[in-house]
Formats: C-alpha cells, sequence, structure tokens
C-alpha cells in the first residue's frame, strides 16, 4: 500500500492510498485503503492522512476520522492524537501504521510494525527518507 | 503565504535491515525521494494538495517494489485486484474505486470519481467502466503482474493446501479466512475481517 498526505499554501489538505490488498484474497475482499475515514481521511481543520496495514483492523478503528476526531473535538496534536489512534487499532490485533500532516505543516509517520517505507518534505527545508524503526 | 509540504509512506511491514540489501535499500530510498519530490514540486509551484497527492502517489504505483499499481499483489485467482481513494480537506470531497484490474494509475480513477461523477465509491467493472466513458486506456492485468508477486501467490496457495486444501480455512475463533503474505516478508498470516 502507498499513501501521502500533503498541505499547499493556501492551507488545503488533500489525502490519498492506493493498494493491491492482500496476497490470494478471496470473495471480492476490501480493506481500509478505498474506505474514506478509515485508511485515508483530509479535513481542513484537522489533519490529511493515509493508513497502512492490516486494512480490516483500520476500517474498525475508524482511523483516519478517529485521529481528526480527537484533533478537532479533544484538542489533541496530532502526534498525540495518531498515537491514540494507533494504539486503538494494535488493541485490536493490528499491524501497519499511519502518515499524516496538519494544517500546521507538522507531519507524523507512526507505525507498530518493525518498519515501514516513509518521507516526508516542508517548505521549512526538511526532507526525510527512512525505512527501518531505528531511523 | 502557509508553510507546505507532503508525507509518504509506502507499506508498512516486517521491514528489517537484515533483509534488503544495500542495492535494495538504495532503490527504495531513490523512489520515494522521487515519490517526495514530485509532489513537492506541485506545491512549491503554487498547485494544489490534491494534485501533489496524486502526483506522489503515481510514481510510486508505476514503481514494482511497491505494493500498488505495478508490482501490485495477487488474488487468489492470480489477477491483481487494486483499491484506491482521495480526500481534499477543503471540500470534504472524496473519491475512491476498488477492485480495478485494467487501470494502470487507480489514484487517477479516484481523483475523477470525486471531481467528475456524483459518487463516492465505484467498485469493479462499473468503475472501469466509467473510466473507458472518460477516455481512459485500459491496460491488461499482466502489466501490474510482477514475478516476486507470483511467487508469493504460489507459497500462500502452498501453505494453504497444507491446512487441508480448502479454498477458505477458518481461523482460532471459527472465523472464514484465507492464508496470505506479508508484503515485504515471507511469513504466512492468516488474516480476516
Amino acid at each position: 500500500t502507498v499513501g501521502c498526505a500533503a498541505l499547499d499554501k493556501r492551507g488545503n489538505l488533500a489525502a490519498g492510498t492506493s493498494t493491491g490488498g492482500m496476497t490470494n484474497k478471496k470473495f471480492g475482499r476490501v480493506g481500509d485503503s478505498p474506505i474514506i475515514g478509515a485508511g485515508t481521511y483530509a479535513n481542513n481543520r484537522t489533519c490529511a492522512l493515509s493508513a497502512t496495514g492490516h486494512g480490516e483492523y483500520f476500517i474498525r478503528a475508524v482511523v483516519g476520522h478517529d485521529v481528526s476526531a480527537r484533533m478537532e473535538y479533544q484538542g489533541m496534536p496530532l502526534e498525540k492524537a495518531a498515537a491514540a489512534t494507533l494504539t486503538n487499532v494494535s488493541a485490536l490485533g493490528g499491524k501497519g501504521g499511519v502518515i499524516a500532516i496538519d494544517h500546521d505543516g507538522k507531519v507524523t509517520m507512526q507505525f507498530n510494525t518493525p518498519g515501514m517505507f516513509r518521507g516526508f518534505r516542508l517548505s521549512t527545508g526538511e526532507k526525510k527518507v527512512a525505512m527501518f524503526g531505528d531511523e | 503565504m502557509h508553510s507546505y509540504g507532503l508525507v509518504i509512506h509506502a507499506g508498512a511491514a516486517a521491514i528489517l535491515r537484515k533483509d534488503l540489501s544495500p542495492e535494495l535499500q538504495a532503490e527504495h530510498q531513490a523512489k520515494l525521494s522521487e515519490a517526495l519530490d514530485a509532489g513537492y514540486a506541485v506545491l512549491d509551484s503554487g498547485g494544489e494538495a490534491i494534485d501533489a497527492v496524486v502526483a506522489a502517489i503515481r510514481v510510486l504505483e508505476d514503481s514494482p517494489l511497491y505494493n500498488a499499481g505495478k508490482g501490485a499483489v495477487l488474488n487468489a485467482g492470480g489477477v491483481c485486484e487494486l483499491d484506491a481513494s482521495i480526500m481534499d480537506g477543503k471540500a470534504q470531497a472524496a473519491g475512491a474505486v476498488a477492485g480495478l484490474q485494467h487501470i494502470k494509475n487507480p489514484i487517477t480513477l479516484a481523483r475523477d470519481v470525486m471531481q467528475k461523477s456524483a459518487h463516492v465509491m465505484l467498485a469493479g467493472e462499473g468503475a472501469e467502466k466509467f473510466a473507458r466513458e472518460l477516455g481512459y486506456e485500459l491496460v491488461p492485468n499482466e502489466y501490474f503482474q510482477t514475478p516476486l508477486r507470483k511467487k508469493q501467490l504460489e507459497k500462500a496457495k502452498e501453505i494453504e493446501a497444507a491446512g487441508g486444501g480448502h479454498t477458505a480455512i477458518r481461523d482460532a475463533e471459527g472465523r472464514i479466512s484465507f492464508v496470505t503474505i506479508d508484503d515485504h516478508a515471507d511469513p504466512e498470516r492468516h488474516k480476516w475481517g
């Protein structure tokens, strides 16, 4: 699964996710990637987010909207909101991660797997590409 | 002017340093960097966030390294079935596609569902018919299939057959499941929903 979340010069947020799903999948199985509010979500008041991992768990935890709702209703910062939501995914037994950017340009890349292919580039000049959990 | 930027992922899994050769690590570094730069170029030139998202994801979909577009995993029938979605945070507009077999860049069709249809999600043949009406050129499913993904499917089927040869197995709680293989490693997994 691949995904991106972006913030433009006008302050608008957007997110997208694309996937092939799971090897050997049957029965027309669909995961969280095409589910708005689960694998993909964007709200200019909060953040834009894309998820990757065991889709069934990310659907059940409504990951994208949950992170946004924590920010909007509880005033949580992005980093903390994403961590709280991912904790819920872990509690259900799900593995994976999320990347997100908020309306101020703060980014987070969190996962409960050994690694995640990830990166960000910001107008502040910061740029990072990483793969492993210790990076 | 607002600060701007983007963040990407290309899958989370058992990605361990010992499992990736220095050459493969360099390939991933280069491709992830290319995707970031493609999206950033859109933003830096004053483009919209939604277009930056599409630009970055298309780079990853076109790479056989990742489970999306070219290089996607195979389903039980030996076919790539692709899903994608996109959302615009300003208008709370969204588009999604599921079960595509012939659309080279699913993220582009998701955006078209959002911008050119009155719907949010289109699936399967209907989604591809919508694409044809928009003038999309469909690609054969073989375009997406790679030797690595074929090998992963073979292994999943071997594991499944060893478990009794059923087309559907059951997990410890008796729920119908199927055997699959992680994107970037080979431990067998029974996954369910």
